[in-house]
């Protein structure tokens, strides 16, 4: 089972087109192995990125060099999986 | 496992097996107002299954409702259930309702595609995709929303297998995408086609994969205005609304771009809750919140399409 412990969920916002350009480049970086919940499209319109914990790092920094504002929507993916998982366990019983 | 349609707990998330026995049981109570329909299999050879509501009348225009073609969107699923049962609730009971199933049928596929639904309860919550093998790679599914024919291959899909936006080896390659596609040209008679996604709170109409309007925008724009309307009034959910290449991005391959190019006007795409908040991982006690105010945009569409023949 795949686990997604501190896998977080950034939320991008872009200013201009120049930096929605950047985050499709993000977007093409394989090796990271970004999950974007919502992909990049106008500026307006900000972006959710799935990252594991080994890219969250390259992430941050890419995103601050290219002066690109970010907040962490989801801290840790797995506690939300594990509650929504106990959740159900719950209403079951 | 429930007893019964009235004690099936509506607020929490359930398994593929827990939601097919739902179907049964519904059909089992009600068998004068609900059908099951099986309009194929998935890849790993799981029934694909639509729950048909019919007052009764040989090939009557119909209204298709799909939920969770992304199995990821669990709360999607969810809302399909809740659907299922509002309509048995209020048939006989809600004016508006009985007067479209008195003229009309309603197909609801809950479990769109079976196999990643299942994949995202025991292997990753995270799939969004189906589970077909790709030919040549180590990376499996394609994505069902750009799997269809129209516009299929073009900008907003991708040809890489690794992608979550794979548009799949050629237009209606899933099984899952087939089945409806061969279901609806079979039928012949839908007249409204809504394909239920989630999040980000939006509710669509064709293109995605041109920005040519189509030429039915201004009453699908004027649809749109009134569906969001009537479900923001509910619990003040805000949400946006337009043709999908507009509103969010280029999709080539989608689904309501088929369905629309086939004839079916009134072809829609929700996106629901949230707002950006919890994203896939949308909390079970908003389950029934979300459903309800989806209902009232669903209503409106529903009518419309009843009231406007063509």
């Amino acid at each position: 089972t795949e686990v997604f412990v501190g896998h977080q969920v950034l939320r991008i916002s872009m200013a201009n087109e120049a930096q929605v350009e950047k985050m499709r480049e993000l977007e093409t970086m394989d090796h990271l192995q970004l999950d974007f919940w919502a992909s990049p499209s106008h500026p307006e319109r900000p972006v959710d990125v799935r990252v594991p914990f080994t890219s969250l790092q390259a992430v941050k920094v890419f995103l601050e060099q290219n002066n690109i504002q970010y907040f962490i929507l989801i801290k840790d993916l797995q506690r939300l999986v594990d509650d929504e998982k106990a959740q159900m366990v719950r209403q079951r019983s | 496992r429930a007893l019964s349609v009235e004690t099936f707990n509506y607020a929490t998330y359930h398994t593929l097996n827990e939601i097919y026995d739902f179907m049964d049981l519904l059909v089992a109570e009600r068998p004068n107002l609900v059908s099951k329909i099986e309009i194929g299999y998935s890849t790993e050879g799981l029934p694909l299954n639509v729950l048909k509501f019919s007052t009764g009348g040989p090939n009557r225009p119909a209204i298709w409702i799909d939920t969770g073609i992304h199995s990821r969107e669990w709360v999607t699923q969810a809302t399909g259930v809740w659907f299922a049962k509002k309509i048995i609730s209020d048939y006989g009971k809600d004016e508006s309702l009985t007067a479209i199933l008195d003229k009309m049928d309603i197909f609801l596929e809950i479990i769109t595609n079976p196999d990643g639904f299942v994949f995202t309860h025991t292997q990753n919550r995270m799939w969004r995709k189906t589970r077909s093998i790709n030919a040549g790679s180590s990376c499996r599914g394609v994505d069902p929303n750009r799997n269809w024919d129209a516009g299929f291959g073009g900008l907003g899909s991708s040809r890489n297998p690794c992608s979550e936006t794979y548009h799949g080896p050629h237009a209606n390659s899933e099984p899952e995408v087939k089945a409806i596609v061969d279901f609806v040209k079979q039928h012949g008679n839908i007249k409204a086609f809504i394909s239920i996604h989630s999040y980000s709170q939006l509710l669509l109409y064709p293109y995605g994969y041109t920005k040519t309007p189509v030429p039915d925008q201004k009453e699908l724009d004027s649809i749109a205005t009134a569906a969001v309307t009537a479900l923001s009034s509910l619990y003040g959910t805000s949400y946006r609304y337009g043709s999908i290449i507009t509103t969010i991005y280029q999709a080539s391959g989608g689904t309501i771009d088929w369905t629309y190019n086939q004839g079916i006007k009134y072809s829609f795409t929700f996106e629901l809750r949230d707002a950006g908040r919890y994203g896939f991982m949308l909390p079970a006690n908003q389950i029934i919140p979300t459903a309800q105010e989806t209902w009232k945009a669903l209503m409106v569409i529903m009518e419309h399409a009843r009231d406007h023949p063509y």
